[in-house]
């Protein structure tokens, strides 16, 4: 995942792994336990919740998409449910 | 919207308040989560009862960081406010609110109303809306509690699950003419003519008016125009039978149904200074073809017609409109007369005379 270099800091890629593995990771059907789950990428979860946000759908953490992430919501993911 | 089937298998629900947050009372809590079912059991057949010891199908607690058997995990103050499960036994339905955030009744902190409101949707079995204007968007947002909180889309997908209150009146917000449109408490956005009816903005709401017979029938504004925002702050209908939406720096032309291409503009592009940030009221005089915009104590004179600002502009409300002391919520003009409204009350105002002619209950359009 292409983090801006001058942005390259701890906290935004914290920040966005948080986001992203809170609410787009899909939770592992148990019953395909036995198949190697494909564990989308970040960039495909970050495409999911600029999709889901009416963003513009970089894959990429812009500036928009970090301050969405900052605010205030419900601790219920938005995919996979 | 989203659902996770298949929902739950009765319609008589029970709730329990496990445990309280120290930054409300106990009342105030019961009076939000009561008043958050009551959103769900508005447009549903579903009942819900309190219980006050041993399982309810909802079980409701104020909890920290890792708590109990829960899958998930609060993370301090702000991020996440609170989460809750789907229909099923055990922690399926049950709703948990981050103890570390401040928890209100008001617009400070997060009101536990609409968070509760939102959670129980979920543990009514939704997931969320992509929907900004949908209680089941993600993100919290403050909506005045005198609204109901609900959006088509919230309601479209609560009933693909249970369908609407069984041959019970609809238990939606009645017609206009309830009490809640006469009772003593009505106050506008903003105020339009369009063609013979008049148009009354509140927080998501509208009501059209036809003066001349006692009709007046309330909707969604986003039942008409998707892309506005709710709590519209002035409204003005042109010379060219289209209404102008202000709302911050932002206007829209609306033609019809239609929200025209390339709006919101910014209003300095109609010739504002930089330093006006809101319109409080706008009318055009259909006399004169001049729209006077009202912001606190002043007023601007754009002409409709060289769609320019006219010069020597802004003059004091209170010099050219004697009478017109307070800042203007709304005003429209009606059979030449223009009506001016603030909080509860409404000036009838004679441009030409220059004079108040009477003064009326903000409702009166409403046939209370």
């Amino acid at each position: 995942l292409h983090i801006h270099p001058e942005e390259d800091n701890k906290e935004v890629a914290k920040l966005l792994q948080d986001y992203l593995n809170k609410f787009y990771s899909v939770d592992p059907d148990p019953n395909l336990l036995g198949w190697k789950i494909n564990a989308e990428s970040t960039a495909e979860k970050l495409q999911k919740m600029q999709h889901f946000f009416g963003l513009k759908v970089t894959g990429k953490p812009d500036n928009e998409t970090l301050e969405m992430m900052k605010k205030p919501r419900c601790g219920v993911p938005d995919v996979g449910l | 919207y989203g659902v996770t089937l298949p929902g739950w298998k009765k319609n008589k629900l029970t709730y329990r308040i496990v445990n309280y947050t120290p930054d409300m009372s106990k009342e105030d809590v019961d009076k939000a989560i009561q008043r958050a079912f009551k959103v769900w059991s508005a447009v549903t057949p579903l009942i819900f009862t309190r219980i006050h010891k041993g399982m309810a199908d909802i079980m409701i607690s104020f909890e920290t960081k890792a708590h109990g058997h829960c899958p998930r995990y609060f993370d301090g103050p702000l991020g996440v406010l609170a989460h809750a499960f789907p229909p099923g036994n055990g922690l399926g339905g049950d709703v948990h609110f981050d103890e570390d955030e401040k928890w209100t009744t008001g617009s400070a902190g997060f009101n536990l109303f609409l968070v509760a409101a939102h959670e129980f949707g979920h543990a009514l079995g939704l997931s969320h809306s992509n929907d900004q204007r949908a209680l089941m968007f993600p993100n919290y947002a403050y909506i005045s509690p005198s609204e109901f909180p609900l959006s088509p889309d919230d309601i479209n997908g609560i009933q693909s699950i249970y369908g609407s209150p069984q041959n019970t009146p609809d238990k939606r917000p009645a017609s206009p003419n309830s009490p809640k449109t006469c009772g003593s408490q009505m106050t506008f956005d903003a105020i339009t003519t369009l063609r013979r009816e008049v148009i009354f903005l509140k927080g998501r709401h509208l009501w059209r008016v036809y003066p001349d017979n006692s009709e007046a029938e309330r909707e969604l504004i986003s039942a008409f125009w998707p892309t506005l925002p709710p709590a519209i702050e002035a409204a003005y209908e042109n010379l060219k039978d289209q209404i102008l939406f202000f709302k911050g720096n932002n206007f829209w032309v609306i033609s019809g149904y239609q929200v025209l291409l390339g709006y919101p503009k910014n209003i300095n592009t109609l010739g504002f200074p930089k330093g006006v940030k809101k319109i409080d009221a706008a009318v055009c005089n259909k006399n004169t073809g001049m729209t006077d915009f009202f912001v606190g104590d002043k007023y601007w004179r754009f002409d409709e017609n060289s769609q320019s600002m006219e010069k020597g502009y802004p003059r004091l409300i209170a010099n050219d409109f004697p009478g017109i002391s307070q800042r203007v919520d709304a005003v429209f003009q009606q059979k030449g007369l223009f009506y001016f409204f603030h909080g509860l009350k409404q000036w009838e105002f004679d441009p030409i005379a220059k004079k108040v002619i009477q003064e009326m209950k903000s409702n009166s359009w409403f046939n209370c």
